[in-house]
């Protein structure tokens, strides 16, 4: 474990916190697309197969079961709670995300570490979240005005795989046989997806205006 | 093992 890694874990735990927080405290999920996070949940999914067989760490184990319980939390609550699905933007979250998962397991099968069960699904839940993002970007899009928490949680969430990239980074230059080219690459592409989304923050937080993304 | 190497992060 290094500083980055846990940096960057702190703030994908805070994106979820904040999240969790619009939800509960406004019962809404305006703004916020479903299908991000359902990608979000089959990511954490395929990721965790190996919750129960590969002992890691108390804090590797917590985080997954945190990850996984939190993002079907999301999922459910979006989808079944009477309150809050009523303001879930439906017409506006229309991306067709089954093209992403199709895409993202092809990959996989293609590109692995090996060709392996768990190895594939590990493959696919680094590729499904590199893209698992775009759902949400486009609703923000088309939703105009985008309130605080929702802002924060895109950009937690994307400062978190920016963290990661240094955590890679740091363990290259610190690790012999350190090589993790999946991980790196996708979460290159992970974070440029949100180039122009910080650049909007920033401005809105530099000219303490409303977050506005141009359609 | 290698594969618990592998997989160390979230």
């Amino acid at each position: 474990m290094n500083i980055f890694r846990f940096a960057g874990d702190m703030m994908h735990l805070t994106s979820i916190l904040v999240l969790l927080l619009k939800i509960y405290a406004t019962k809404s999920c305006s703004g916020i697309s479903l299908k991000t996070q359902e990608l979000y949940a089959l990511v954490f999914l395929a990721r965790y197969l190996d919750l129960f067989t590969d002992f890691i760490s108390v804090y590797n184990t917590i985080m997954k079961l945190v990850f996984i319980v939190s993002s079907t939390a999301i999922v459910w609550c979006m989808k079944r709670d009477r309150v809050v699905r009523r303001s879930y933007d439906k017409q506006l979250d229309t991306f067709r995300h089954y093209f992403l998962l199709a895409a993202s397991f092809a990959l996989a099968l293609l590109v692995n570490e090996k060709f392996t069960f768990q190895e594939i699904f590990w493959a696919f839940s680094i590729y499904l979240e590199a893209v698992a993002i775009l759902p949400q970007l486009v609703l923000l899009q088309r939703s105009g005005n985008v309130d605080n928490l929702t802002g924060q949680y895109v950009f937690f969430l994307g400062a978190y795989r920016a963290f990661y990239i240094l955590n890679w980074i740091y363990r290259y230059f610190t690790e012999t046989h350190f090589s993790r080219w999946i991980a790196c690459i996708s979460g290159l592409v992970q974070t440029a997806l949100y180039a122009d989304f910080f650049y909007y923050y920033y401005i809105s937080w530099k000219n303490n205006t409303k977050l506005k993304l141009p359609a | 093992s290698e594969v618990k190497k592998h997989h160390d992060e979230l």
